[in-house]
C-alpha cells in the first residue's frame, strides 16, 4: 500500500486524516482514544494495478493482469481504490444514560489501500 | 480518466482548489461514520459529568483500564489501533453507576440504567455489581475476618414494594474493600423485556453485628458508589464475520 505523500503520481494510495476530538468538541463524552485516525484511499487505478495487492498471489489474477496489460480487458476495466486492510478501534466513551462503553469495532480504521 | 471518475469514489479527489470544504466534507462523514459503528443517532447529551472519583475508580477496578497519576487515562489498546487486528467481533463493556431517586423505597435501595437503544441486539455475556463494604472505626484494629450474607433482590418501581430474590452471597471481610456480584440474568431478563432500569434491594444480614457498612449512592461518597460492568457483543450473528 502506497502512503499519499505527494511522490506517487497520483496513484491510489492512503491518505491520513487524523481528527482530535477536542477540536470538535467530541471530548466530554468520548474518554479514549484522544482522537481518530479516519483515514481514506484516493488516487488512480490503471488497468495494470488492478488487483494489486489485495489478491495479486491469485494465479487467475495474474493472467487477467497480463490481458489488461496488452489492452485486451476481460471483463470490467476499471477498478477501484479501496481500502485492502482494516483494523479495529477501541473507544471508551459515555452513552446516553451516563454510562462509561468500552467498545472494540472492527474495521474502523483504513490500514492500507490497494486498487480492485 | 473521466470514466473511472466517474464510476470510482475514490477516484479523482484531492483538487487542491476544494482542500477546505472537502476538510469539512470529511470531517462530517468521519463524525457521522463513527455514530453509526457505535450504532448512535446523535452525540450524547452531556449535561453533568459523572464524578471524576467515581469514573476513576470503576475504571481503575477493570482490568481493561489503567488510570495514570494524572488522572488521565490509560487504555490499553485505546490508541486508537487495536492490538489484534483479526478481531472482528463487536465487544462492549458498559459501566453504569447506581442512581436513587424518590421512586426507590429504602436507602438500601438503588438502580442502574442501561438499554438496548442505540446498542441493539446486544447479547449479555455477563453482568457483575461491584459493592463496596466499608469497615467502620473499632473494627479495622482487630484485624479479625467478619463474614456476613448479601441478598440482592430487585423489584419493580411503583409496583406493590414486591421484592424478588435475585441472588444470595456469603463475603468474608478482613478489610474495606471493593466485591463482585453476579447479576448476569437479571440484566438479560429487564434487556429482553426492552426495560431500561434494573432495580436493586441490597440487604446485608450481619453487617451491623460486624461493624460493616456497604456503600450504597452517598454523595459524600462518590469514589465508592456502586457500579455495574456489563459485558455484551453483538447479537446477531449472520452478520458475523469469520477468517478462512
Amino acid at each position: 500500500g502506497l502512503e499519499c505523500d505527494g511522490t506517487n503520481g497520483g496513484l491510489c494510495c492512503r491518505q491520513q486524516f487524523y481528527i482530535d476530538f477536542r477540536l470538535i468538541g467530541w471530548n466530554d463524552w468520548i474518554i479514549a482514544p484522544a482522537g481518530y485516525y479516519g483515514n481514506y484511499c484516493e488516487g488512480s487505478c490503471p488497468a495494470y494495478l488492478a488487483g494489486v495487492p489485495g489478491s495479486a498471489s491469485s494465479f487467475h489474477t495474474a493472467v487477467v493482469n497480463q490481458y489488461r496489460m496488452r489492452g485486451m480487458s476481460p471483463g470490467s476495466v476499471n477498478s477501484c481504490c479501496i481500502p485492502t486492510k482494516l483494523s479495529t478501534m477501541s473507544m471508551l466513551y459515555f452513552d446516553d444514560e451516563y454510562n462509561i462503553v468500552k467498545r472494540d469495532v472492527p474495521n474502523m480504521i483504513v490500514e492500507e489501500c490497494g486498487c480492485a | 480518466t473521466v470514466s473511472q471518475e466517474s464510476q470510482c469514489a475514490s477516484c479523482g479527489l484531492g483538487h487542491p482548489d476544494d482542500s477546505g470544504r472537502m476538510d469539512t466534507d470529511f470531517l462530517e462523514a468521519v463524525k457521522r461514520h463513527i455514530l453509526n459503528r457505535l450504532q448512535m443517532r446523535e452525540r450524547p447529551n452531556i449535561t453533568h459529568p459523572i464524578p471524576k472519583a467515581a469514573m476513576v475508580t470503576a475504571l481503575r477496578k477493570l482490568h481493561a483500564g489503567k488510570v495514570r497519576e494524572d488522572g488521565r487515562f490509560e487504555i490499553p489498546n485505546l490508541d486508537g489501533h487495536a492490538a489484534h487486528n483479526e478481531v472482528q467481533e463487536e465487544t462492549s463493556e458498559i459501566i453504569s453507576f447506581a442512581e436513587s431517586d424518590d421512586v426507590t423505597p429504602s436507602k438500601s435501595s438503588l438502580y442502574f440504567l442501561i438499554s438496548n437503544e442505540g446498542n441493539q441486539n446486544l447479547y449479555v455475556l455477563q453482568a457483575n455489581l461491584w459493592l463496596y463494604f466499608k469497615l467502620l472505626p473499632g473494627t479495622q484494629e482487630k484485624g479479625l475476618r467478619r463474614k456476613v450474607t448479601v441478598r440482592v433482590h430487585y423489584y419493580e418501581p411503583g409496583g406493590q414494594n414486591v421484592h424478588w430474590p435475585m441472588m444470595e452471597k456469603r463475603v468474608e471481610l478482613k478489610r474495606s474493600g471493593w466485591h463482585t456480584f453476579p447479576v448476569s440474568e437479571a440484566v438479560r431478563e429487564m434487556l429482553a423485556k426492552g426495560g431500561r432500569r434494573q432495580d436493586l434491594d441490597i440487604h446485608c444480614d450481619g453487617c451491623e453485628a460486624a461493624n460493616v457498612q456497604p456503600i450504597l449512592v452517598d454523595p459524600n461518597d462518590p469514589s465508592h458508589r456502586p457500579f455495574l460492568v456489563v459485558h455484551a457483543q453483538q447479537a446477531d450473528g449472520k452478520h458475523r464475520i469469520r477468517k478462512r
